[in-house]
């Protein structure tokens, strides 16, 4: 069946983004249909793919309040076997919006309403919070994905996301499991890094949820979206690229335990 | 009279909490009674000033929700001359809980209640969104200070801040202005973060906002937290440090005219 996965972290500017863009792309190329559905209201995601303001005409604020269903939403990125639903400013009202609605917490499920299985993976974009976009995107996964910059901030907001995702799971989603934990922006030379990533690996809780890949801090990665590319297209060679192919490989074996 | 200011960018992790904590030791060490008011749910604030959880009971959620007065919420940070209203986990549930109470947009305000007026300067640290609770310290700040990363996705994130003011402007708080724009976290190797600074010192709106301090990428920075300590107390001669006592030094000359 269909895997679907949320990527979410409420600590902003963690690369959330950058992962979901990445780790979609390499999906497609290791022949996995892959879907994004981009639910920040910053559209960093559509962006980052290159996707120019005007094709981002339907979106995710249209599954979730205005009936769409996904056959209108969903464009192609340019990347073969890799489709986006892309973020519209509206977005940015859907948490209020979405507070007076009916079954406001399943809108985003309902929308999916089983197209869902034309792909292998769906990926959901979540943006810095812990409100209603996220939750519908906690509702309508399996798996919750959490990139964590290894920094001592870090640490401490993993808590109060497990309380969401306690709650999701209790109130609306029972089968709703982490996938795992990616490392991001590391930055080995940093005796931080080192000490944040060790702490996080013997945590008792969430250390064997983390990934054996960690993602380093390189430039290359914050150049790609003024490109309109995910880095492992715009430079293949460079440290972050390679790291996050390992991750997708690494990803996929704990997904399909090839 | 009494200087409040909102330090906002929706986009995550771009130094707000960072800005907000280091500006505020630096007016209160430049004898300014300083407030400080973190309205960001994860409470990063409160942890990078060493504030225990058992001491957060009474916080920004109390004034919004609960009728709390200012005096019942303010609590001591240990460094003269600057109190704090903490964050408490309950402000998570604050969005949602905003959106069907009366006068929803000025509960912040309507809670100073000019108790506001013991201080010289009042900093609103917000979440990474622009949802009720950015919205409520638009209403009741007079100036939105915007840090911001040297990196591409900054830039459009701009945009999409300015439409938030200017509707608050409009419908709430006509004397709302821009107090400038920091950029942060600039790793001036970096030949990325030198051409977002050139493009936004150089873009015909936001230029003339930009601060002259820049402050550089320094592991210190990111470490201070982990010791409860803003990094200017922290470690005074880092690049970092002396980077935001600079910048506080001409925030003090825009906002004081000397
Ligand atoms: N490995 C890396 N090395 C260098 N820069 C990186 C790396 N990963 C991400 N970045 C940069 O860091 C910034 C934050 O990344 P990103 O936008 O993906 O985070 P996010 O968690 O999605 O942010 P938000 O909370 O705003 O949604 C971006 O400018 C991005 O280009
Ligand atoms: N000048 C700097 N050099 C190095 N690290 C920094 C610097 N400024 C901030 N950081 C680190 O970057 C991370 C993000 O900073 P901070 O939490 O202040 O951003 P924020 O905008 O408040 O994030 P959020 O959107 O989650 O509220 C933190 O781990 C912080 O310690
Ligand atoms: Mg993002
Ligand atoms: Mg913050």
């Amino acid at each position: 069946g269909t895997h679907i996965h949320a990527i979410a972290n409420q600590k902003g500017g963690v690369a959330k983004t950058t992962t979901a863009v990445n780790l979609a792309t390499a999906l497609a190329a290791a022949g996995r249909r892959t879907l994004m559905v981009d639910l920040d209201p910053q559209g960093n995601a559509s962006t980052g793919l290159g996707i120019a303001p005007e094709r981002r005409r339907t979106g995710a604020w249209d599954l979730m309040l205005a009936g769409a269903s996904l056959g209108d939403a969903v464009i192609p990125t340019g990347l073969s076997g890799f489709d986006l639903v892309p973020s519209t400013p509206r977005l940015f009202g859907a948490e209020l919006e979405l507070a007076d609605v009916p079954r406001r917490e399943t809108r985003l499920h309902d929308a999916l309403g089983g197209a869902q299985k034309h792909y292998d993976y769906v990926l959901f974009d979540c943006p810095p919070s812990l409100g209603l976009l996220t939750v519908n995107a906690f509702t309508a996964a399996q798996r919750v994905l959490v990139p964590l910059q290894a920094e001592f901030l870090a640490l401490e907001g993993l808590v109060l996301l497990r309380q969401t995702v306690e709650a999701v799971r209790t109130a609306l989603n029972p089968s709703l499991s982490y996938a795992g934990i990616l490392l991001t922006m590391s930055d080995r030379r940093n005796r931080l890094s080192a000490e944040v990533e060790a702490d996080v690996r013997g945590h008792t809780e969430f250390g064997r949820l983390v990934y054996d890949t960690v993602i380093p801090r390189n430039v290359r990665v914050s150049e790609a979206p003024s490109h309109g590319k995910p880095v492992i297209v715009y430079d293949m060679k460079a440290s972050g690229s390679q790291a996050y192919i390992r991750f997708a490989g690494e990803f996929l074996r704990r997904e399909e335990g090839v």
